[in-house]
């Protein structure tokens, strides 16, 4: 199994989540973070004094897929997460050992 | 006969006031124990574990913890002993050291009741415990040695730890025994030539965790001071790991100056259960080593 | 070392939480996530309109342990997390290459 | 590839990714955790009685780098980090497969 860690820009959930879902994705986890990279924050009035805003607001999306499933995540998720302005974000994918299903104790990719 | 059991709890109780009156300065520096108490001393709590004043932490934890096993087995068993210490840890303690946490755990585990050698292992988790172990061994330097090694293998493996339990053991039952400054002095002496590192003639003030460090904070302390109060004010306003420099500078001390130097004002405020599991396992203790023929 | 990576029901944190310290578990950390799967959000009324809430609140539990606990911990999570009900959650197993203590400069397994 | 996690005082982040900068690091991505571990949390007036509050705030800084860059990445984060007391965190390595930027299909180093 493979996990595919996707950070793209926040409108981009909900375009994202629906590629996914049309592949058959069962699930996936999402989590708020912050982005610091070559986009550059904007500034902002806070208490009448303007301030770089250095980390950007950023979605991780977490999901855990068969292995032979992953170029054809990653092409999807890279398709719909595409404006070609810098921040767009990133795929990283790397390896997991076992998963299990909570509800059930199901183990391996019965368990996604 | 009397006096020995007496000095017994003073060595037991110094332990426990000095681990209360560390806690309050662990791990800061002189400094800022200087802007804030312009000098510690008195039991007060607080500290980084947010404690109530008279609260010890899980160096007389462990060390009562030691002391149930051997007064339940009435004689050394380093099975129950470990099965002592994963009770406590699972009581949820209010502090446990890292090194400690992992030889429980692979106790818990594995069964096994020596920890492998680890060039981590040189603190002075193991030292902190050697009260009851050198009052239940009193009279038997065999034992003594044997037990030592045994208890602090559960946790430490290492020469650094294992030399500074058996001289710190050997240091506290001089002084239940009535040495003088001297041989106190002569032990460390021994320590040092086999450890150089231990070496304490120039204090520079590191007190961490390390034991080569905390014994040095404790020697400096005890051979330049005069009484039991001075000697722990001395250790703790050195900050560092202050409860466990504290905890065995008072064992030492304890045993040394003897019940009637600890101040008044410090035991009114050790917390009332501790004292008296305190005062009560160091007299059991006593009767049941080799020296209570002496009784 | 092996890095283990729960998402629970955030009520379930604390029971959790205290299995792990049982077993001799020296510390984790925790973060807030959102989990879209099979357990279906409820719909919130927001502005007067009735809307699908997609993604459900869970907690995610990273801890780093000793290859030879990981077992253990699998099967005190999964005890301890599972209600029988959709949604419990998941476990995923994956490699640590390398870990130190910030404060002493300690790695390996003496860091965790 | 590898991902170096780092679990820090919120306080420190920006003496570390001034560190991290300074090292030619392009990027890295933030959130905020909850620790639990030796260091206790601070007790709490809720309605006129005390808690524990027993996680405390981190923050978690994911980077990925080229495996090259290992060692003088941990060594400037463990320096810029530390302070000595407990609950300084801890720094985690791990591998990354593949990596892809989203805005030009880079993938690789090159996507970094
Ligand atoms: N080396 C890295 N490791 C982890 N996350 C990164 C890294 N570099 C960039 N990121 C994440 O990717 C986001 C976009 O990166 P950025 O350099 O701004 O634009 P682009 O990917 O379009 O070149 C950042 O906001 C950050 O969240
Ligand atoms: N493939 C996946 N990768 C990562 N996280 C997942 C994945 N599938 C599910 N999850 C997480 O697990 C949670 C529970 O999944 P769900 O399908 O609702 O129930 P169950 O695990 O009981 O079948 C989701 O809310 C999400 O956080
Ligand atoms: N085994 C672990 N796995 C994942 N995160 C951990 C682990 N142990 C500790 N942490 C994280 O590291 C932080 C610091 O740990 P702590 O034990 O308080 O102090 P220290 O690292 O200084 O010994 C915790 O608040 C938690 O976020
Ligand atoms: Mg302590
Ligand atoms: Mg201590």
């Amino acid at each position: 199994m493979k996990r595919i860690e996707c950070i793209i820009k926040p409108f981009k959930l909900d375009d994202v989540k629906g590629a996914l879902t049309n592949l058959g994705i069962s699930g996936m986890t999402v989590s708020e973070v912050r982005g610091f990279g070559r986009q550059k924050g904007h500034t902002e009035l806070y208490r009448g004094a303007e301030y770089q805003i250095d980390f950007i607001p950023k979605v991780k999306i977490d999901l855990v897929i068969p292995a032979d499933q992953v170029d054809e995540i990653i092409e999807a998720v890279q398709k719909e997460a595409c404006t070609g302005r810098i921040g767009d974000g990133k795929i990283f994918v790397s390896d997991i050992d076992q998963a299990m299903r909570i509800r059930t104790g199901e183990t391996g990719i019965d368990s996604l | 006969a009397e006096r020995l059991i007496e000095r017994a709890r003073a060595c037991f109780l110094g332990l426990a006031l000095g681990d209360a009156l560390g806690a309050t300065t662990e791990f800061m520096t002189p400094v800022e124990i200087r802007m804030k108490f312009k000098v510690h001393r008195k039991i007060r709590g607080g500290g980084w574990l947010g404690l109530k004043p008279g609260q010890v932490t899980d160096d007389t934890e462990m060390s009562l913890a030691l002391a149930r096993a051997l007064l339940e087995q009435g004689g050394w068993n380093l099975q129950a002993v470990a099965e002592q210490f994963l009770a406590w840890m699972r009581a949820k303690p209010v502090d446990i050291g890292a090194t400690v946490r992992r030889g429980i755990n692979r106790y818990r585990r594995s069964g096994e009741l020596q920890t492998p050698y680890n060039d981590w292992d040189a603190g002075n988790g193991a030292v902190m415990r050697m009260a009851p172990v050198a009052i239940m061994t009193l009279g038997d330097d065999e034992a003594l040695v044997r037990c030592a090694l045994e208890q602090a293998r559960l946790t430490h493996n290492h020469p650094l730890s294992d030399a500074g339990c058996l001289c710190v053991g050997r240091m506290v039952q001089a002084a239940l025994l009535g040495a003088d400054r001297f041989r106190l002095h002569q032990l460390t002496r021994g320590l040092v030539a086999e450890h150089p590192n231990f070496r304490f003639n120039n204090y520079h003030g590191q007190a961490s965790g390390y034991v080569v460090e905390t014994l040095q904070t404790v020697f400096h302390y005890l051979f330049t001071t005069g009484s039991f109060e001075e000697c722990l004010i001395g250790v703790v306003n050195q900050g560092g790991d202050a409860d466990t420099t504290g905890a065995i500078a008072g064992m030492i001390a304890g045993a040394f100056y003897g019940l009637g130097a600890l101040p008044r004002a410090w035991l009114r405020r050790l917390d009332r259960k501790v004292r008296e599991e305190v005062e009560d396992a160091a007299e059991r203790l006593v009767r049941l080593s080799p020296a209570r023929e002496r009784l």
